[in-house]
């Protein structure tokens, strides 16, 4: 279950801080996964007091308040990355940077799909630059792109360019894996699928026999 | 009980939270950084195993203006439902609390009653209306609060609030569950001249895969 509390001290109406705050959560907690199971208890409540004494934010268009919204969007990815990092049985954070599409909701789309694949997650735990899984959970995540437009990086290291499967220095992208899950850090999965302006970004971990062993433990 | 909010922090190591760059600095005090904001986190024997905190409280000195996310499983826990039907209708509220232990899902009637109790006594003592509480739970799917552990535990858990930053550390501990580490964060900027603070904490390690609206 995720469970977050937001404050803030800025001046802002209701509605403009409803809207602020989802558009935050959607660019955040709902772009983690850990296992693929959404709970029944997921909030997020978000609490304005107004005591900065800044001037009050009254529409959505302000740069007043895109600024507001850039500050919740920094705060709830900081948190939500952290939730992905302390995945049950995770030995890394995955970061998963999808550019190219025609929107921010595909790219999102597609990210969240890569990010959410037991296979991808299971190959990242297993240190294995498996550019395979990664391309087909691009595939079915429902957003239509040409398949020779897809490229697909891991940690800086190229793995397929124009939908085409490249040499790549196999041990050197399985030594990023594993250092990365040896010191808990962030594997980063970079992928594009054409030119559109859309970027988005999804947020998990790798899958460990911690993860079965933690919840065959916890009884509902 | 833990005797104070210091010790109810340390009960976990915190979270690296990788904040993302921009015009914004980093500063202490996650959810009790920003003005009027205060927190508290205890242990109030609703966990199963161990005495980790497990109920924690956040309130605001004046009526915050209030949004929420929930989840959009259609088996919703009883305090999201009860949030969600305070949030259609008032657009303020003064007070968080929350529990982990039991997460009072699939609980029933019973289970929301459960949470309208504990909402009027927290109200009765912080001298606010029930409606400006709003409720969170975490934990065992399926099993109601124990109850009679957090209303006893209530008039302990304000007299802890503060607006330190022990007191945010504290109540991101106590509302962990498998969590192995606490996760709380706040930023500082500048908008037409003013500073403000944004805080925020969060929990969260397995069945995550939200899809809040």
């Amino acid at each position: 279950t995720l469970l977050g509390v937001l404050t803030t001290d800025a001046l802002v109406e209701p509605d403009v801080w409803r809207k602020i705050v989802q558009i935050a959560v959607d660019r955040s907690f709902n772009q983690i996964t850990v296992d693929g199971d959404t709970s029944t208890n997921d909030t997020v409540i978000a609490l304005a007091s107004g005591l900065s004494g800044s001037t009050r934010i009254s529409s959505l268009d302000r740069h007043e308040a895109k600024q507001l919204q850039a500050c919740v969007d920094a705060v709830l990815q900081g948190l939500a990355k952290s939730i992905a990092w302390d995945g049950e049985g995770a030995t890394c954070l995955v970061e998963v940077t999808v550019t190219g599409t025609n929107s921010e909701e595909a790219a999102a789309k597609i990210a969240r799909s890569v990010a959410s694949s037991s296979l991808s997650k299971a190959a990242v735990y297993g240190r294995d630059p498996n550019w395979g899984r990664i391309a087909c959970s691009v595939g079915y995540a429902g957003v239509p792109f040409i398949p020779n437009e897809l490229r697909i990086s891991l940690g800086g290291i190229l793995l397929m360019d124009g939908g085409q499967p490249l040499p790549f220095d196999r041990t050197a992208a399985s030594a990023y894996l594993k250092h990365a899950g040896e010191t808990h850090g962030t594997v980063e999965i970079c992928i594009s699928v054409g030119s559109g302006p859309g970027k988005g970004q999804a947020w998990g971990c790798d899958l460990s026999y911690d993860y079965v062993k933690i919840n065959a433990e916890y009884t509902t | 009980v833990c005797a104070s909010s210091e010790a109810a922090s340390n009960y976990i190591p915190k979270a690296p939270i990788l904040l993302p760059e921009g015009p914004w600095e980093q500063v202490l005090g996650g959810v009790t950084a920003p003005k009027g904001f205060r927190a508290a986190g205890m242990y109030g024997g609703l966990r199963a195993k161990g005495e980790k905190p497990d109920l924690a409280l956040v309130t605001c000195d004046v009526d915050a203006v209030a949004a929420g996310s929930f989840t959009t499983n259609i088996v919703a826990a009883a305090p999201v439902l009860y949030c969600r039907h305070i949030l259609d209708n008032f657009s303020a509220a003064r007070a968080v609390l929350i529990n982990a232990g039991q997460a009072n899902a699939a609980t029933g009637d019973a289970g929301y009653q459960d949470v309208i109790e504990c909402a009027a006594a927290l109200a009765k003592l912080l001298q606010i209306q029930p409606e400006a509480i709003l409720v969170e739970s975490t934990g065992v799917i399926g099993q109601r609060i124990k109850k009679e552990a957090l209303l006893k535990s209530l008039p302990k858990l304000t007299s802890l609030l503060s607006s330190t930053i022990e007191g945010a550390d504290s109540a991101a501990v106590a509302i962990t569950t498998t969590d192995l580490v606490s996760k709380s964060v706040a930023v500082e900027t500048e908008i037409a001249g003013a500073r403000i603070k944004v805080g925020g904490m969060a929990k969260g390690s397995g069945m995550i895969h939200p899809n809040m609206a």
